[in-house]
């Protein structure tokens, strides 16, 4: 059933594997292709039989315990089970690699590209209105240095004017 | 028959299902040949303990091959009902899961024009932020030379100042009324020098 | 094709990552 966890399945699956397998070699079969040894020697026959069950039966089990050690099969089943409890509500197929991977990098890269581009946009907010300050204030120190040169400019208009009448007066004086 | 490389369980397990089958199936094949050779060697060496029977070592083997034959035929139709069933149930990963590390995709599906476009949009914010870095520098440039200027005007106005300064220190409020009186001070000299002159020629005479 | 099959599933376990590392160092330093 879809309940049982994968572990207990493969353990299951392989427990009938190999009865279905000493089935297949049973006593009968074993006594059929060891006829000879079989009527000289029928308790012996039973005794290697036996064992020989008994050793193969150990053999694989065994071996598939390392299999299992090896291939950390317990954890992943286990973790694997997990993932499948977890995708109970999605129906349909989940996403598979394209095969293409500069496709299948875009979904890895995009999350990263979206912070990049939120960062951007604050930066160059907060970018934007700090010079729009700043121009603000070269604006204004601009005016200042207008205004200063405006009353330098009317200032020495004011000198040249008045050293202007100097020179006529200065004129009217010495040559009446 | 196309073979399913089943990739993606490969992803999961670090190594293929049909490699982990194999495995067992290898491992599962060499113990039952492993084993039926015991039986034969406890069968010989206990013919050898009667030396008169007349069952012959060739005999044994015929019969252990016999047997192997028979149950080597039975081990693999039952191993590829085992296989398919393990691939099927145990080893394969359900179309509807998704690996953890593979959420990603699930959350943010992008097409090419997509991706692209959000690339594109990423590079202009990267120079506008650069111009408006550029632009920065350049206001803070002109800051600094308008400091120069105005203290270059500042220093020609105290100077113009200073000039002013010197006209009200001696009590002239401003350097054109003052010289509006010295013009009046110098005309009133030239009529009173016009007056002497006038009177001296009149002495003369 | 085995090894072919474990190799490919290995590349796509880890370049990803590998690559989004130089992708976030190239952002780190456009930020800088």
């Amino acid at each position: 059933s879809s309940s049982s966890s994968r572990l207990l399945l493969f353990d299951s699956i392989v427990q009938r594997f190999l009865s279905a397998l000493l089935e297949a070699g049973s006593y009968q079969r074993f006594v059929q292709c060891y006829q000879r040894f079989y009527k000289f020697q029928p308790e012996m026959t039973q005794n290697i039989y036996d064992q020989f069950v008994t050793h193969l039966q150990t053999s694989i089990k065994d071996e598939i315990e390392d299999i299992k050690q090896e291939g950390n099969l317990e954890k992943l089943f286990d973790s694997l089970d997990k993932l499948e409890e977890e995708a109970r509500e999605r129906t349909g197929p989940a996403w598979r690699p394209s095969g293409v991977p500069e496709e299948d990098l875009r979904s890895t890269l995009l999350p990263y590209y979206l912070q990049q581009k939120e960062f951007l946009q604050k930066r160059l907010q907060e970018r934007e209105t700090k010079n729009a300050r700043l121009a603000q204030v070269v604006l204004t120190g601009r005016e200042k240095i207008a205004a200063m040169q405006q009353e330098i400019k009317e200032r020495r208009e004011a000198w040249q004017a008045l050293s202007k009448a100097q020179m006529e007066l200065v004129r009217s004086v010495v040559e009446p | 028959m196309s073979v399913d490389p089943m990739m993606y369980e490969a992803q999961f397990f670090g190594f293929t299902p049909q490699t982990c089958i194999l495995r067992i199936y290898l491992a599962c094949q060499d113990y039952l040949c492993e084993v039926m050779l015991v039986v034969e060697k406890v069968m010989m060496k206990k013919l050898e303990s009667f030396p008169n029977c007349d069952i012959s070592p060739f005999q044994i083997r015929e019969s252990t091959e016999k047997c192997l034959l028979f149950l080597k035929e039975r081990f693999n139709v039952l191993f590829c009902k085992m296989e398919q069933m393990l691939l099927k149930l145990v080893l394969s990963v359900p179309q509807n899961v998704l690996l953890p590390k593979d959420k990603v995709h699930e959350q943010y599906p992008c097409t090419k024009e997509e991706f692209e476009f959000l690339q594109k949009e990423t590079e202009q914010l990267q120079q506008r932020c650069k111009a408006e870095a550029y632009a920065r520098e350049a206001l803070l440039a002109e800051l600094e030379e308008q400091k120069q200027v105005q203290a270059e005007l500042e220093k020609i106005l105290q100077w113009f100042d200073g000039l002013d300064n010197v006209f009200r220190e001696h009590g002239n409020s401003s350097l054109k009324e003052s010289f509006a009186f010295m013009v009046q001070n110098a005309r009133k000299l030239q009529d009173v020098k016009n007056e002497i002159e006038l009177k001296s020629k009149k002495l003369k005479l | 094709l085995d090894e072919v099959i474990v190799d490919t599933a290995t590349k796509r376990e880890h370049f990803p990552r590998k690559i989004l590392g130089e992708v976030v160092k190239a952002m780190k330093i456009e930020r800088e």
